[in-house]
């Protein structure tokens, strides 16, 4: 465990925390992207199916299940309890344009032919467009609440702090994991627009606003 | 590189 990815662990948990205050505090769902969400559920049950036969630390188990556990939660947060603020007539982003593709990678990229090693990278690929839904969503409305913009910053910020740690454990250990690498440099890269509007208006005290 | 080591991240 380095640095980097704690950290990055660690952001990735802020932005749920964030998420799920937000929903909570003002009762509303409103801005966020139910499809995102939903995707991001499904990542983390194809990936984190593994908790049952492969252990690797404490602290992994633990973030697993509170991945798995938080994403529901707000899925149910979203669908059942505060599902009258929540408008699916401004989240229509197809989500079938992320799951086929990530599919078909997944079955051409994998590190073997078994179902774990499909549904894993199946999980990488669909993480790395799993965002689509919510900037889509953002770039419809045009403005967005200052905590679904910093959900969103904290989620870039953990996909970004990934990248160099593989390279450090790549130096350090002679790791290599191409396809993680791969598919989070293309995420990273979907975020960059949104980090620029970010650094342009919120850093400056200015509402997210889109140009 | 054992396959169990590629996926000791999150």
């Amino acid at each position: 465990m380095n640095i980097f990815r704690f950290l990055a662990d660690l952001s990735h948990m802020a932005s749920i925390v964030i998420l799920i205050l937000q929903i909570r505090k003002t009762k509303s769902a409103a801005g966020v992207s139910y499809k995102t969400q939903f995707l991001y559920a499904l990542v983390f049950v194809t990936r984190y199916i593994d908790i049952f036969f492969h252990y690797v630390s404490l602290y992994n188990t633990f973030m697993k299940i509170f991945f798995v556990t938080s994403t529901i939660y707000i899925l149910y947060l979203m669908r059942v309890q505060y599902k009258p603020s929540h408008d699916p007539n401004i989240d229509t982003f197809r989500i079938e344009y992320i799951i086929a593709p990530s599919a078909v990678l997944a079955l051409i990229i994998n590190h073997g032919y078994t179902l774990y090693e499909i549904l894993w990278s199946f999980s990488v690929w669909l993480e790395s467009g799993a965002i689509l839904p919510q900037l889509f969503m953002l770039q419809r409305t045009g403005e967005a609440e200052t905590l679904t913009v910093h959900y969103i910053f904290a989620l870039g910020i953990y996909r970004l702090l990934y990248i160099p740690n593989w390279i450090y454990r790549y130096v350090t250990e002679g790791r290599v994991e191409p396809i993680a690498f791969l598919a989070s440099l293309i995420q990273t890269a979907l975020y960059s627009d949104f980090f620029y509007i970010y650094y342009t208006k919120v850093m400056q005290g200015k509402k997210f606003e889109l140009p | 590189q054992k396959i169990e080591d590629e996926h000791d991240e999150l």
